[in-house]
């Protein structure tokens, strides 16, 4: 099984 | 007091039907260096980032930083009614809760006005750090679309693999499997239609394809793309606005549980 993780996991919110 | 004019207001309109299908209200920001947009689709995991500088504008005018809330789809109806050769001028006034969108055509002939509500639009802002990345892969845009068109009839995810080879774009799905190689190929008489790979590490990723074939709606806009990855991080796809900025897009990848 395949997961995206949020974009918010990979960049910092500002 | 906000104002920008652009001649070639066909840029606009093709920037809105970039958009407006992956992000559904978004905030324009305006400011001294130009007209600017990030939003997320409504899962977050693919995001769009915009930024038309103000040099490329005919006109810009931006007494002070604005945020301008807008229902995308609603915008794209009222540019649909702009034409493809109009010059289209965007302004807002200061402590008004809507914005203007001006046609005029060639000819100055015909001149409409249309006006729209803004919305109070919170949105996350998510600070991108410049990357270097794994591997780069420049191709003609036209060709990238084919490719996520042709692949998503056969299944719903990607695998994008960059070896020394070249890309491979495979999919599989109920009826079988697909696998499409382009190599690099820099020796063509035009370089839009050139394919460069600069690959420091070969790189897999494996990506949703429903959104990159929401990304390709930005095709007519650039002949060239450009898709950069790095292991385990998001694949960024760019296509260049003419003279003008970019429009971003970012995909978080699937990852094996």
């Amino acid at each position: 099984k395949r997961t995206q993780f949020p974009l918010k996991l990979y960049f910092v919110v500002t | 007091m906000f104002e920008l004019r652009l001649v070639q207001g066909s840029l606009l309109k093709k920037v809105l039907e970039s958009i407006k299908d992956l992000v559904n209200d978004a905030n324009f920001d305006c400011s001294s260096t130009g007209f600017s947009l990030q939003a997320m689709d409504s899962s977050h995991v693919a995001l769009v980032a915009l930024l038309l500088r103000s040099e490329g504008f005919e006109h810009y005018r931006c007494d002070r930083n604005l945020t301008m809330g807008m229902n995308l789809a609603n915008m794209a109806k009222m540019l649909k009614c702009a034409g493809n050769d109009d010059i289209i001028t965007i302004k807002a006034d200061d402590g008004t809760d809507t914005v203007t969108f001006m046609f005029e055509s060639p000819s100055q002939d015909k001149i409409s006005d249309f006006e729209m509500k803004l919305m109070d639009i919170d949105s996350e802002h998510l600070g991108i750090p410049e990357a270097e990345y794994e591997a780069i892969i420049r191709m003609p845009s036209a060709e990238f679309a084919r490719i996520c068109r042709d692949l998503s009839s056969i299944g719903d995810t990607v695998v994008i693999s960059v070896t020394k080879e070249g890309v491979r774009f495979s999919a599989r799905g109920d009826i079988g499997a697909a696998n499409i190689v382009c190599r690099q190929n820099a020796t063509v008489d035009k370089p839009e239609d050139a394919t460069i790979i600069e690959m420091q590490e070969p790189v897999t990723l494996t990506f949703a394809l429903r959104y990159m074939n929401s990304f390709t709606k930005a095709t007519p806009l650039a002949e060239q793309v450009t898709i950069s990855m790095s292991s385990d991080l998001p694949v960024v796809v760019e296509y260049k606005v003419a003279g003008m900025g970019y429009i971003r897009y970012y995909l978080a990848p699937k990852i094996e549980e």
